[in-house]
Parts: structure tokens; C-alpha cells; sequence
């Protein structure tokens, strides 16, 4: 799955997402991917998130939409983002998944949930910074 | 330290970044650039997880979710269990310009991402008919189910409910295979 957040130089924002879902899934069945607040949301007043993971367990605590909520309040992203792992943490301790966060200044943060053989999450960010894209790690 | 423009994606998928910081560049919306670095993704299959030909569900085939979002407009579109297709970023960008929906699901997305100009093809690949055909050879396990007969840990579909109701432990991580 990819879950993507691009905010252009006047601080307006998007956010998508594009996934063939799990493997061997139930035919008919959706993750959070298409879910608004769950695989994504944006809200040009506050910033975005997009998540990614186990959809089935994920789109029951809207965690994209959260996060986004939690920067409305001012924290920072990386928090923010801290905060939407650990819901779900409380009800499903083991569930894997991952989300990334970015508010209107253009700072932003990622966190995720330890799990075995997942014990950090990349993901990629462009800015004015660098002439290329930078893969960027968290510990999960 | 931050600055803006800005693109930021999940996994390691640096092709989907530059394709978005692209469109950025040359002024074009936050939307355009989001729906062209996923799509790029789609195009590229990256790690299997995204477009055409990866993770294939219980009967083989490979369907596809995506959804788009304008932060500033707050308008939604979104495509769920799509077949057929394989710029589901795109028919959900055509949700959201061409309905006043959020989400269109299934067959009939299909059928609406046709009206829409998109093209109608099999989304099999040899790579996903191989996780299918291993799968099926191994007893089609790791599967969803639960509560039902035959046992799902043991046996592959049909299956019928079962009466008596149990948990069942959730399946160990596989990062591979993620939404």
C-alpha cells in the first residue's frame, strides 16, 4: 500500500492512498485504505495523515484522522502520530501497522507498532531541503 | 527543520515521491501530485502491495482500493474491491469529480470506471497466479475465517457457519501483505 500526503507552497493539502489489500483476503472484502480518516485524511487548517498496515484492525480507530485532530489541538506530528499508534495498541497489542503525519508548517513525524519483524518503518519525504526524495526510519 | 512544498509517503517507494515532487515543481495542485505518485506506485506494482497483480484474494483475483482527498475542499473520492482496473487512484479522483459520492465499490465501480474512459483488463499476473496456485496447494492456508465448517485451518473454501462460536487468535504479522 502506498499513503501519500502532499502539501503544495501555499500550504494546501492532499492526501491519498492505493492498495491491492492483503493477501488471500475474503473476496468482497475492503481495508481502511478507501476509508476517510482511517487510510487518510487532510484538512488544509491542520495537516494530514495517511496509515498503513492491517486495515481490518486499523479503520476501527480512524487513525489518520486522529492524528490530524491532535495537530488541529498543536501537537507536533511526530506525537501526534505516536498517539494514533497507541489506541489501537490498547485494544489490539500486537497489531501491525504504521501511519505518517505532516501539519501545516511542513513538519512532520511517523511512528508505528512493534511487532516481530517489524521493528522500524521507512517511508520517504521530499522537501526544498534536498534534491532528492529522503528515506527517512522510525523505531517502532 | 520544515518547509513547504512537501510530499511525505509511506514505505520506501522513492520512484512515487519524485513522480509527486515532479508535479509539485512544475506548479501543479497537491491533488495532481498525489494521484500521480500513486499512480506510479500502481504502475511500478511496488513491493507487491500496490496496482495490478499482487496479493490476490481467495478466488485469485487482484482488486484494488485507493482514495483521494482535497484538504482544502474537504471533497472525498474513493473505490473499494475494484476489478479490473488498474489506475484505481484514478477512478477515484473520477469519483470525486464526476458524482457527488464518496466512495463507489465493486462491480459497479468497475462498470462506472469504464463510463469514465478507463480500460477493462485482466489484472492477473503470473507472479499473483503463483501466490494463488501456492496457496491453494498449501491446504489455502493463512486465510480470514472463522466460525466455520471445514475447518478453515485445515481445509479450503466453501465453508458453511458454525454454530458454536469461537475466538480465533489473530494471524502473525506479515508485512508484505499490508494495507
Amino acid at each position: 500500500t502506498i499513503g501519500m500526503i502532499a502539501f503544495d507552497q501555499y500550504g494546501h493539502v492532499a492526501a491519498g492512498t492505493s492498495t491491492n489489500g492483503l493477501t488471500h483476503k475474503v473476496p468482497g472484502r475492503v481495508g481502511d485504505s478507501p476509508i476517510v480518516g482511517a487510510g487518510a485524511y487532510a484538512d488544509s487548517l491542520a495537516g494530514a495523515a495517511a496509515a498503513t498496515g492491517d486495515g481490518d484492525i486499523m479503520m476501527r480507530f480512524l487513525p489518520s484522522y486522529l492524528a490530524v485532530e491532535l495537530m488541529r489541538t498543536g501537537m507536533d506530528p511526530s506525537a501526534a502520530c505516536k498517539m494514533a499508534i497507541s489506541r489501537i495498541k490498547r485494544h489490539y497489542a500486537d497489531f501491525f501497522g504504521a501511519i505518517i503525519c505532516a501539519n501545516l508548517t511542513g513538519h512532520y513525524g511517523a511512528a508505528c507498532n512493534k511487532v516481530d519483524g517489524f521493528l522500524q518503518f521507512h517511508y520517504m519525504v521530499s522537501n526544498g531541503e534536498s534534491d532528492a526524495p529522503l528515506l527517512k526510519s522510525v523505531d517502532c | 527543520k520544515a518547509s513547504l512544498p512537501l510530499v511525505i509517503n509511506t514505505w520506501n517507494f522513492k520512484n512515487a515521491t519524485e513522480a509527486a515532487w515532479a508535479v509539485l515543481q512544475s506548479g501543479g495542485s497537491a491533488l495532481d501530485a498525489v494521484e500521480t505518485g500513486c499512480n506510479r506506485c500502481q504502475e511500478e506494482q511496488c513491493d507487491g502491495s500496490v496496482g495490478y497483480g499482487g496479493n490476490p484474494d481467495e478466488s485469485g483475483e487482484t482488486t484494488l482500493d485507493a482514495m483521494i482527498m482535497n484538504g482544502n475542499t474537504m471533497e472525498v473520492g474513493a473505490v473499494g474491491d475494484l476489478r479490473r482496473i488498474k489506475n484505481a487512484i484514478g477512478v477515484a479522483r473520477a469519483v470525486m469529480e464526476h458524482t457527488q459520492h464518496t466512495m463507489l465499490v465493486g462491480e459497479s465501480a468497475s462498470v462506472f470506471a469504464e463510463n469514465m474512459g478507463f480500460i477493462a483488463e485482466d489484472l492477473t499476473t503470473i507472479k499473483s497466479l503463483d501466490i494463488f496456485t501456492q496457496w491453494l496447494k498449501g491446504n489455502c492456508q493463512p486465510n480470514y475465517r472463522k466460525n466455520v465448517l471445514p475447518n478453515p485451518s485445515k481445509s479450503c473454501p466453501p465453508y458453511k457457519p458454525q454454530v458454536k462460536l469461537e475466538q480465533k487468535k489473530q494471524l502473525p504479522a506479515d508485512i508484505r501483505s499490508h494495507d
